[in-house]
């Protein structure tokens, strides 16, 4: 899991049967201190793969949305909440955002969130402690780092890494000055899980994101994934499936919605052309 | 009934904040530790590692 913390901003994302919409009101109380009044919010998922462990508020969408809608304050008028379907089965993407009206949202930049499932076996035994490893968890995290190229995705980046025990892995990027990357990895047979995630600009280097994509995908070859973007911008999500396919992928299903304070989410599913 | 594996799809929050008149330019980067720990302590984990640059904070979690 991570947490992002800039002037203005908060990014945090939490798995397992964590209560993340409970940080809210804290959060905005802190915040408030500081001078600072919340202006917009974006709450993104997955589907979960045991919805019946989810502790409330998180035991379905629904309960999600209704703990949002009281907890966030009025400003925040402009609000809208939705589930983008996939065709694959357990693989829809749960939106819900909510804006102030007086603040703009900052159109250029654009955020990725890949999730993958079903990852290649041999590849995934690599996020896995040895028995007799004596290394600290900040040790064993900077091999996997290496020993599985993340540390080529995105050359150049600070890399703050861990590896859980028996197994798992967590990690944050920071390069470019502002940007961020994450990755998280699950790598147990029968539920296996990684995520990636990252920030851009729409005047970045295109050709340059879609390597980073393409890197992310193929330290893990997952027989599934999906891929949403958040963007103002039309190019990104077609740059995605141009980046993917080639990787022997094809696009299942593909669906655009419209929300405020955030722009268009576009989400994609593909499964592997091996599968 | 099997028992379930470990939740890997994440949940994710991202809150934006605007001051007319905040306290300082490093804005939410203030909140001290104990804060932060309090807050993640209702979501239910932990810092495990951190890093930073002069733009932002970025820490690990547990879980």
């Amino acid at each position: 899991s991570s947490l992002f913390i800039y002037p203005t901003k908060i990014i945090i994302k939490t798995c397992g049967t964590t209560q993340l919409l409970k940080s809210i009101r804290p959060l905005i109380h802190y915040a408030f201190n500081l001078g600072l009044t919340l202006c917009s919010c974006r709450y993104t998922r997955g589907s979960f793969i045991f919805p019946k462990s989810q502790p409330s508020p998180h035991s379905s969408f629904k309960e999600e949305v209704i703990y949002l809608e009281e907890t966030l304050p009025s400003n925040l008028c402009y609000r809208k909440a939705s589930v983008m379907l996939s065709k694959l089965s357990n693989h829809n993407w749960h939106v819900f955002t909510a804006g102030d009206q007086e603040i703009p949202i900052d159109q250029t930049l654009f955020t990725i969130e890949v999730c993958m499932t079903e990852l290649d076996r041999v590849l995934a035994r690599k996020f896995f402690r040895r028995p007799d490893d004596d290394k600290n968890s900040d040790a064993a995290g900077q091999e996997m780092t290496e020993l599985t190229g993340i540390d080529n995705i995105i050359p150049g980046a600070i890399i703050c890494d861990f590896g859980f025990d028996p197994c798992g892995y967590s990690m944050n990027g920071i390069h470019d000055g502002d940007r961020y990357s994450t990755i998280h990895v699950t790598p147990e047979d029968g539920f296996s899980y990684a995520s990636f995630e990252c920030v851009g600009s729409i005047y970045d280097d295109m050709d340059e994101f879609s390597e980073t994509l393409k890197k992310a995908v193929q330290v893990f070859r997952p027989a599934t994934l999906s891929v949403s973007t958040t963007s103002s911008s039309h190019e990104v999500w077609t740059r995605v499936a141009n980046a993917i396919e080639p990787l022997g992928f094809k696009c299942r299903s593909f669906a655009v919605d419209e929300f405020p304070a955030a722009g268009s989410v576009v989400f994609q599913t593909f499964t592997s052309r091996r599968k | 009934m099997a028992v379930p594996g470990f939740e890997g799809f994440e949940k994710r929050l991202e809150l934006h904040f605007f001051g007319d008149d905040p306290v300082s330019d490093m804005g939410l980067r203030l909140i001290n530790m104990e804060s932060l720990e309090k807050v993640l302590n209702a979501v239910q984990c932990t810092v495990v590692s951190s890093v930073g640059n002069q733009f932002f904070d970025a820490y690990v979690l547990s879980e």
